[in-house]
């Protein structure tokens, strides 16, 4: 190294416009990269520095916490009209470190890891007493909630059968006695009122996903469900570049089934939101 | 702080440059 060059950083102010560019960035790349939870928006930038990098460039080192939006991570709603997730849902936060090369004016990820934690439940429950918590996806209640919802909203389409593709989070309500769940799902190549045997059913090769929110009430005189689902717009998928490394934890790792046959019908183009 | 009149006080920054400000809640 020529002497008096030196490889130390410069400090930027975390709230320095060249940081907030990095950031968001970052937010976006996490949420086009992930394929299960829900979308993430930036809350607070936590230490950022910035090396030299030679040839040329720099690369921003920077921490950063987000938060949970409402939005799916397969619902095409830009991040900015989403809404955080409230204290009182049980928010979820996002502890991510990134490295970004800046060159050229161009943004590049090169390391990416993040881990996600909901808020307490003491914190829950000193804003809100009443609030029901987070609770396990494959808690007996959630799964008999989410399978009596997907019977109901299949039984009600006249289109596709949808399949579930992941449980994003649950909610058991003590009164009334109820369960609060919300879930993805994907088209497939059967129809819907036609099915017999769900388990030969097929992701069309053109993905379609949709969203669901369902409660099931428990009542003396049997359950009862209500579950509403949107079914999104498709729309070809651009690949992203890849980091040299990116490490997700397990939470928040790869639910979409892998490759299928790339000789399926392809699904229906939906204009707009379908709300079912 | 106490300091002779000729002498500056040390300066110190209004606003910490690090973490950044909370855009929505901290949990």
């Amino acid at each position: 190294v020529p002497p008096g060059l030196g490889l130390a950083y410069r400090e930027l102010d975390c709230d320095d416009p060249e940081t907030e560019q990095v950031a968001m960035e970052a937010v976006d790349y996490i949420n086009k990269n992930r394929n299960r939870g829900y979308k993430h928006t930036l809350n607070q930038i936590d230490k950022v520095k910035v090396w030299p990098r030679r040839p040329m460039g720099e690369v921003f080192e920077i921490e950063i916490d987000t938060l949970e939006t409402t939005c799916h991570v397969l619902d095409p709603t830009p991040v900015v009209n989403c809404s955080v997730r409230q204290l009182t849902e049980h928010a979820v936060e996002g502890d991510c470190d990134f490295r970004v090369l800046k060159q050229d004016g161009q943004f590049f990820v090169s390391f990416a890891k993040c881990d996600s934690s909901p808020d307490s439940a003491e914190d829950v429950l000193k804003v809100c007493p009443d609030c029901p918590l987070l609770a396990p996806i494959n808690a007996t209640r959630v799964v008999r909630t989410v399978e009596a919802a997907l019977t109901a909203f299949n039984a009600d389409n006249n289109g596709s059968y949808f399949q579930l593709v992941e449980v994003s989070r649950a909610q058991l309500v003590p009164l009334p006695p109820s369960t609060y769940v919300e879930f993805a799902v994907a088209a497939t190549d059967c129809v819907a009122k036609e099915v017999t045997d769900p388990a030969k059913c097929n992701l069309l090769a053109e993905k379609q996903y949709g969203f669901c929110k369902a409660t099931l009430n428990e009542k003396a005189t049997g359950d009862a469900v209500d579950v509403t689902c949107t079914v999104f717009q498709t729309e070809p998928k651009l690949p992203q570049p890849q980091p040299d490394t990116y490490t997700l934890t397990p939470g928040v790792a790869s639910a979409v089934p892998a490759t299928l046959p790339a000789n399926l019908p392809a699904a229906a183009m939906v204009v707009g939101p379908l709300v079912v | 702080t106490v300091v002779q009149p000729d002498v500056a006080a040390a300066t110190r920054p209004l606003v910490r440059p690090c973490p950044g400000r909370i855009r929505h809640f901290k949990i």
